[in-house]
């Protein structure tokens, strides 16, 4: 699952 | 959430909701290309596609569904309504934005984080945003006058993709391995896209004469 800290930007 | 990543995003709203209004108001879209409008949309839908089943926060998926709103709106006008339909110059704004979709995509699938369906098709949705401007820069260097609703517009959309750049900067000093090249290259290049057209429109401002961009 990718990182959701990156996934969290528009 | 920091203060540019925020900045960025109402800046990045603000240029949506100037082109919406413009087109809304006065029913024209002279000056705008439709081109770079339908790459913005097909970048919300690959980019977007997670908006259903990874929940994030209320404000993350409120702002994906106002981009996609407004961008498959301004689309939609543009081909569609009856008026505003008129107004589109289709013998100036040329590009072949295809030839744009296809290297991109290619692009994802060699270069990305994981080789993944949503993962690709996010990568996609970078790599076209970056490039998305590039009809509707073409368009602006042909007509040569530019309406300054659509120099607001292409100023905010350089100045969000601005101040993502300053988040990034941010989140790598604070976030541990907070580190997304591939994020950070394609938003340098869209960035860099933009600075000719700040140049002339940072100038057109201060001497207070009309923009006009050289052939």
């Amino acid at each position: 699952m990718p990182s959701k800290s990156l996934k969290d930007e528009l | 959430m920091n203060i540019f990543r925020l900045a960025g995003d109402m800046t990045h709203l603000a240029s949506v909701l100037v082109l919406l209004l413009k087109i809304h108001t006065i029913k024209s879209c002279a000056g705008i290309s439709l081109k770079t409008q339908e790459l913005y949309a097909l970048v919300f839908a690959t980019r977007y596609l997670d908006l259903f089943t990874d929940y994030i926060s209320l404000y993350n998926t409120l702002m994906k569904l106002i981009f996609l709103v407004s961008s498959f709106s301004i689309v939609w006008y543009i081909r569609h309504h009856k008026i505003v339909r008129r107004s589109y110059d289709k013998d100036q704004d040329t590009f072949r934005h295809y030839f744009l979709v296809l290297p991109c995509f290619l692009l994802a699938l060699v270069i990305n984080e994981k080789f993944t369906v949503k993962e690709i098709m996010w990568t996609f949705s970078l790599y076209l945003e970056a490039v998305a401007i590039l009809p509707q820069l073409v368009l602006l260097q042909r007509t040569r006058n530019i309406d300054n609703l659509t120099g607001q517009y292409v100023f905010l959309l350089g100045a969000y993709r601005s101040l993502y750049i300053l988040n990034w900067i941010y989140r790598y000093f604070t976030e541990p391995h907070y580190v997304h090249w591939i994020t950070w290259i394609s938003g340098l290049v869209q960035t860099l896209l933009y600075a000719d057209f700040f140049y002339y429109y940072f100038q057109s401002w201060k001497n207070n004469v009309k923009l006009e961009l050289p052939a």
